[in-house]
């Protein structure tokens, strides 16, 4: 049931992260698993996609791994 | 699973690569 997810994937939330430091898409994935939004892994991955296409976030490669980050 | 969170990861980066 929706009452039972204690995380949502919004943009709101994606953006917060992605200001406070540079995430992976790994990182965010850890961030919004399935278990905890009650989300299956294919709507986690296209959500997720519309949203980092709407923020349109900075991207830097950290430890050679591409990194999205947002400024306020 | 690790494994599951690979395959997610490399499915969203397809996504966003036709983006980019």
């Amino acid at each position: 049931t929706p009452s039972s997810s204690d995380v949502q994937l919004t943009e709101d939330a994606v953006r917060r992260y992605l200001i406070r430091k540079p995430m992976t898409t790994k990182d965010l994935l850890k961030k919004f698993q399935t278990k905890r939004t009650g989300l299956s892994s294919e709507q986690t991955v296209n959500v997720l996609a519309q949203i980092l296409k709407r923020l349109n976030p900075e991207r830097k490669n950290i430890n050679d791994k591409m990194h999205f980050y947002l400024t306020e | 699973s690790s494994s599951e969170a690979d395959e997610m990861a490399a499915a969203l980066e397809a996504e966003l690569n036709d983006f980019m």
